[in-house]
């Protein structure tokens, strides 16, 4: 409902930051 | 990084130097945090902080007998992820990781932001009640466990799980692989995580 506690609005961030550069240096075509 | 006051900000670093210098494989550690909830006048742990570290090898987590998640669930989890995205980075926002496989640990992880244990329920709340660390190491264990999340764990692929008590809150750490107890480890949580110790001033 768009209404997420700090801290886990900050977990989150750092989880789908890491996740998405993580998966940038899996695939071939993320550079 | 040693501090005698508990601090919210230094969370991460913690959790992170807990299961990136540890010589296990720890695929998350998590920070429930004790509160007081005033209208039940209850003590309670909710979310304080987790760190995802991710498992080594994906193909050596599938020959475990982790079984992958079916396609609608995929989709399920996939959406949500999106949604979760857009809350965070705005509704424009686009982010091609997001259609990426949201694996079992992944989701396991991201559901946990959802919970809360009373003290005294749940693994953490056990572990925070009776100031005694849980270890289960192996599925069996998980499997068989009374409590709910160690249970749902397991059928995440998980195959140990811990919570470890410290004054503020309890520890909890999981892993794909199996990990016996380590006392090693529990000194280290004893010492990074013991806030408002005046030994540790």
């Amino acid at each position: 409902d768009g209404d997420l506690p700090l801290q886990r609005r900050k977990s989150l961030q750092r989880f789908l930051e890491k996740r998405r550069s993580r998966l940038v240096m899996v695939s071939p075509y993320g550079s | 990084p040693v501090t005698a006051a508990f601090n919210q900000e230094t969370l991460q670093q913690r959790l992170q130097t807990l299961i990136d210098g540890a010589q296990e494989s720890w695929t998350y550690a998590i920070f429930w945090q004790s509160s007081v909830d005033d209208f039940a006048a209850q003590a309670f742990l909710g979310w304080g902080d987790g760190y995802y570290k991710g498992e080594e090898d994906k193909a050596k987590r599938s020959k475990k007998g982790s079984s992958p998640a079916s396609i609608a669930e995929q989709e399920h989890r996939k959406k949500v992820l999106r949604e979760l995205n857009s809350l965070i980075s705005g509704p424009a926002s686009t982010d091609d990781a997001v259609d990426e496989e949201v694996t079992d640990t992944e989701w396991f992880f991201l559901v946990s932001m959802t919970q809360s244990f009373m003290t005294g329920s749940g693994l953490p709340g056990q572990a925070f009640y009776t100031s005694n660390p849980v270890w289960l190491a192996g599925p069996e264990r998980l499997a068989s466990s009374v409590c709910e999340r160690a249970r749902q764990a397991q059928g995440f692929g998980l195959q140990t799980m811990v919570c470890i008590p410290s004054a503020n809150g309890v520890v909890e750490l999981g892993s794909t692989e199996v990990i016996f107890q380590s006392t090693d480890l529990m000194n280290k949580v004893r010492v990074l995580f013991n806030f408002n110790n005046p030994d540790l001033g």
